[in-house]
């Protein structure tokens, strides 16, 4: 069972997914993410650290046996049971597919959007207009595949619920209001069925979907 | 975290490349 | 053993991963590449394809028993066997950071300082002249890494291998002159072991290094 440290900054939406496949696999997690384990733009910087994690990115994950892995997917792969992973090489490549997608395909307009509403990022109006419809997209395409299932692969919670929701929670929390998500009523039931999982729960807190678009915050 | 996401690096440009390599080889098709 | 057919169009890095890993695993493979099993434009828009690949994306994947796939990692993965997955947690977890930092790390300045070269996209200097820096830096964690290793991991070609390489072969042929890549003998000792071996060389032919750096094509 693996165990050891996962560096991050608090609320990294990329170190939840590891964060998450530890609570179902049972791996023990150590997360260093304030000082003195872990101070973002510091120790990330040092020497020590830049050997191990040569990006000097976070997530990092050091196991008490030394191992070390960079790259969130890697992690949360690590960190997960067989169960998470899927159990034959079809599901795991279903797993891979929609991992990909929430990387490929929801974290660029998601960001893009949401990132001006949080005041991080110079608002533009065109490029947020076409964000919302690669987001349109996206969730179309997860609204048709999930008419007919409750989770994403199989019958039960994997890597790619966890990857995707983790991708969508910004996205939730912050713009899509009850008018923009209600013709995709299939991924915001999975959505709440993901989060309202006791893993999950233990991990974000309360996910609260969000009643009103943020818009710019100047 | 807000003031963390800042040093996120994103493609944000990723679904214009996207669009941009799919011109390209519709065009040589 | 999987077998189908692999949409895509013809000179497709992204499809060369799941074609050199079929070559390794012994997956029969057909690709559809060319009128009439397959027209970039055309047949990726019809219903029917839709319906097996809602993105429309290609490389798209539909085995003889009708499992699909999009995706091209989680194709590649489908169509490994367990030598290029990793035989452990552990060397599967490395697999995956590095399919991972190919996507994340190597694709988008690849693609803002290639494309100019290919005609694909509008020069732009600044964006340019950041790309060099940032393959600069992934050229040197690369090189680091392969310092003292012959793979990325373990002692073998593995899916990190394919989907890095894969994923460098326009840098290495139409950009990374010898001045530039001088300073990552490591990188090109690799990059060059790798495209050799007869199962990457069935698939993409000769892969020549550039002698110059491609400059913008008006």
């Amino acid at each position: 069972m693996a165990a050891g440290t996962l560096y991050t900054y608090p609320e990294n939406w990329r170190a939840f997914k590891a964060q998450i496949a530890a609570q179902y696999s049972g791996a023990r997690l150590k997360v260093a993410s304030s000082a003195p384990a872990f101070t973002f733009g510091q120790t990330n910087r040092t020497p020590a650290f830049l050997n191990n994690f040569p990006l000097g990115k976070v997530p990092a994950f050091q196991g008490d046996d030394g191992f070390c892995l960079f790259e969130s997917n890697a992690i949360a792969h690590y960190l997960s049971n067989e169960a998470l992973r899927g159990s034959s090489p079809q599901a795991q490549s279903q797993v891979l597919q929609w991992v990909s997608f929430a990387d490929a395909e929801i974290i660029p307009p998601a960001s893009a959007w949401v990132f001006p509403t949080l005041g991080i990022m110079q608002f533009n109006k065109q490029a947020t207009e076409q964000a919302k419809e690669e987001v349109k997209k996206v969730l179309s395409v997860l609204n048709h595949h999930l008419n007919t299932r409750t989770f994403l692969v199989g019958e039960r919670v994997s890597l790619a619920d966890i990857s995707v929701a983790c991708s969508m929670i910004w996205l939730y929390k912050q713009v899509l209001e009850p008018s923009f998500r209600q013709p995709f009523p299939n991924v915001t039931r999975w959505f709440q069925t993901c989060v309202n999982q006791p893993q999950f729960k233990t991990v974000l807190g309360e996910v609260k979907l969000c009643d009103k678009m943020a818009q710019f915050d100047p | 975290a807000v003031d963390y996401f800042v040093q996120e690096k994103i493609w944000f440009d990723k679904p214009r490349y996207d669009d941009a390599e799919r011109h390209f080889y519709e065009r040589i098709n």
